[in-house]
């Protein structure tokens, strides 16, 4: 992880995840996008709700659901506002 | 494929066979168990009792180019809408241009969550996706690793020699080369990472200073990290000039600043070449920047076909200001003739012919449709 200064975005990057990266044989391109809301803005997280919402969320924790998708994260990058993940099948 | 996790929302947008719908009942669970979002309402179902209620739903895709490789409900449009209906009431399913020839699939869900859907959110909220196929041979081959290798030496050799010659002119300093992270960029489009280039023992040389007959290595980690070559492929390029630190953040960008991303995925494969771009910066409101990123996105990939999809709030959208005119507001009419100016700058993209244009009114947002393909 690299953090040079207070407030600048941490990039973390899984290196044991890219060894064996191989898209030589044709591959789908077209992307599933999926957005899930759950509230109007990062102001306005209802009741109960943590501070941070879903960026309370460990990368453990995301991690689970990705097994799911069949997506293993390649890096992160963590800011105060959005975390960032890079991803690959 | 690429997460963004915001306090609010989730966007996932996954390629290949991922199984993209099957991890959502565990981000529902997510959100309740460990972000402390409110669960549904009382219901049999032990899984739903502990799974978040979703204010709004999303879920798109482009025809596959191999649909019988995929798994789970991605196997057909109806399963995937099946899949969904299962979980949610109150959904739409649209396919763009039309269901004949769709090329997008689009399921938009309003979960009635007692608040209205468009009053809720605030500030203009806009999304620009352009997905790029039979991309032009020659600029495929910037995304190859042989191609990122050849461009990172060219760059680290330019680097070490204005570096050698200013220690030449006795100036002496340890070089360092400044790159942006590409592909994702969270936050601020301003993302910077410092690595040294030069690695010398203070014994053999003045402290780190670099002088004239220093031989100069080339780091193993620039010509094997992809995260690196994939900075220097973005700087030569283009995409990092998408949005150029000398014109953004606008005062209207900065008002959504700590939200903004853009992301792209490329398969620059002959046999099944395809690009995205995926961005939340939002059009300026002189009507020009939604189209110059289009151009510029366009012609580093010079597709042979491609479609823009902008998801907008009503706010923002040139269909939804054409409804204030009704109260005949000089500010609304003023606004309204600049969204238009926008909207009529996306019909009109050099070198291609626009084929298609549908728009679809959702509660709070509009969705507008462009097909193209080239002259």
């Amino acid at each position: 992880t690299f953090s040079p200064s207070e407030g600048t975005p941490q990039l973390t990057i899984n290196r044991d995840a890219t060894i064996d990266l191989d898209s030589s044989n044709a591959f789908e391109g077209p992307e599933k996008l999926l957005e899930v809301w759950f509230a109007p803005s990062p102001k306005d997280l209802p009741i109960g709700a943590k501070e941070n919402g879903l960026k309370s969320v460990s990368a453990e924790t995301w991690t689970g659901m990705l097994d799911l998708v069949n997506c293993k994260v390649l890096s992160t990058i963590e800011s105060e506002h959005v975390d960032a993940y890079l991803l690959s099948e | 494929s690429s997460m963004f996790v915001f306090p609010h929302k989730l966007i996932l947008k996954t390629c290949g066979t991922t199984t993209l719908l099957l991890g959502l009942r565990r981000m529902l669970r997510i959100a309740a168990i460990h972000a402390g979002f409110p669960a549904q309402g009382c219901n049999s179902v032990e899984e739903v009792k502990t799974a978040a209620k979703p204010y709004r739903v999303f879920y798109s895709r482009k025809n596959f180019l191999f649909p019988e490789k995929q798994q789970g409900p991605h196997r057909s449009w109806k399963d995937e809408v099946k899949y969904l209906d299962d979980m949610f009431l109150n959904g739409s399913a649209y396919m763009t241009p039309d269901a004949e020839k769709p090329i997008t699939e689009t399921k938009v869900l309003n979960i009635p969550h007692g608040s209205v859907d468009g009053d809720g959110v605030q500030g203009p909220d806009e999304t620009l996706e352009i997905l790029m196929t039979d991309l032009e041979p020659n600029n495929a081959r910037q995304f190859y690793l042989d191609h990122a290798v050849a461009a990172a030496e060219s760059k680290y050799a330019k680097t070490a020699l204005e570096a050698r010659k200013r220690a030449e002119n006795g100036l002496g300093e340890l070089s360092r080369v400044n790159s942006s992270v590409s592909g994702t960029t969270a936050g601020s489009t301003n993302t910077d990472e410092t690595f040294d280039v030069f690695s010398h023992t203070s014994s053999d040389h003045n402290g780190g200073l670099v002088t004239p007959d220093d031989e100069i290595s080339f780091p193993e980690e620039l010509c094997t990290e992809g995260h690196a070559l994939g900075t220097v492929v973005s700087e030569g390029c283009g995409l990092s000039d998408v949005y150029p630190t000398s014109k953004y953040p606008d005062a209207r960008t900065k008002q959504a600043l700590p939200h903004i991303y853009f992301t792209v995925h490329v398969t620059p494969e002959p046999q099944c070449s395809y690009a995205s771009f995926e961005t939340n910066v939002p059009g300026c409101q002189t009507g020009r920047e939604t189209a110059d990123v289009i151009e510029h996105v366009v012609d580093i990939f010079k597709p042979g076909r491609f479609s823009v999809t902008l998801f907008e709030s009503k706010t923002n959208s040139a269909e939804g200001r054409e409804l204030t005119l009704l109260g005949n507001s000089a500010s609304a009419m003023k606004t309204a003739g600049a969204a238009r100016l926008r909207s009529s700058r996306m019909e009109n993209i050099p070198g291609y012919r626009r084929v298609d244009r549908i728009v679809h009114d959702f509660d709070g947002y509009d969705l507008v449709f462009r097909y193209y393909e080239r002259r």
